[in-house]
C-alpha cells in the first residue's frame, strides 16, 4: 500500500458517500445518469468476485463497502425515488460499453480463465463506466454542484492510481498493462470535466456546460 | 504479461 492508493480508494470512497447523502438527503436523483450507477454495480460484482480470497482486512472491508453501496445506489435510482429519474436525459446506449468491454476482456487478458476474465471485464467496463453519467451532464447542460463534486472525487480517484502504478514500478517492478492502460483512458475522459470543474466549479459558479 | 498473480488492488 501506497500513499497514492490510499488517497485514491479514499476519493473513491467519498465519491460514492456523496452521492448516496445527496440522492438520500435530497430525495431525489435528478441529474443522475442510473445507467452509469448499473454499470459500477457490474464492475465491482464482477471484479471483486475474489473476495473469498483474503489480502487484507482493508482490502476485504472495501470491497463489501464498495459492492453494497452500489446496488444501494441503484436500489435509491430505480425503486425508492424512480419518480425523480430523469430517464428523458439518461439515454447513453450502454450495450455498446458492456458488449465491446466483455469482447475485449475474452481477447486481451493476463490468464483465459473465469474469474481473470471478469476481472479484466470489470477494469475495461470500469474506464467507460462514466460515460452515461457526462453524456447526461452535457445533455441537460449542467450539473448541481454536489453532482460535480462526486465526478471530481470520483475522477480523482483513477488518476491517484496512475500515481500509484508509477511508483509501485519504480519502487517494486511491478506493473500491470491492462490497469494502467484502463485507467489512463478512464481518467483521459475525465480531463474535460476536471478543466471546468477547476475553472467554474471551484469560484463558486455552477457547472454549465457549453451547450 | 505479469505472471499471473492475485490482484491485490482494489
Amino acid at each position: 500500500m501506497n500513499i497514492f492508493r490510499l488517497v485514491g480508494d479514499l476519493s473513491h470512497l467519498l465519491a460514492i458517500i456523496i452521492l448516496l447523502l445527496k440522492i438520500w438527503k435530497t430525495r431525489s436523483c435528478a441529474g443522475i445518469s442510473g445507467k452509469s450507477q448499473i454499470l459500477f454495480a457490474i464492475v465491482y460484482t464482477s471484479r471483486y468476485l475474489d473476495l473469498p480470497n483474503f489480502v487484507s482486512m482493508y482490502n476485504t472491508l472495501m470491497k463489501i463497502v464498495f459492492i453494497a453501496a452500489s446496488y444501494a445506489t441503484v436500489y435509491l435510482i430505480y425503486m425508492k425515488f424512480k419518480a425523480t429519474y430523469d430517464h428523458n436525459h439518461d439515454t447513453f446506449r450502454v450495450e455498446f460499453l458492456v458488449l465491446p468491454s466483455f469482447v475485449l476482456a475474452l481477447l486481451i487478458n493476463h490468464d483465459f480463465t473465469v474469474l481473470e476474465v471478469l476481472w479484466t471485464f470489470s477494469i475495461y467496463m470500469e474506464s467507460v463506466a462514466i460515460l452515461p453519467q457526462l453524456f447526461m451532464v452535457s445533455k441537460t447542460g449542467e450539473a448541481e454542484s454536489i453532482t460535480s463534486h462526486y465526478l471530481f472525487a470520483l475522477g480523482s480517484y483513477r488518476a491517484l492510481y496512475i500515481l500509484n502504478w508509477i511508483y509501485r514500478y519504480t519502487t517494486e517492478d511491478h506493473y500491470d498493462l491492462i490497469a494502467i492502460v484502463a485507467g489512463i483512458v478512464q481518467t483521459v475522459l475525465y480531463c474535460d470535466f476536471f478543466y471546468l470543474y477547476i475553472t467554474k466549479v471551484l469560484k463558486g459558479k455552477k457547472l454549465q456546460l457549453p451547450a | 504479461d505479469s505472471e499471473h498473480e492475485i490482484h491485490d488492488e482494489l
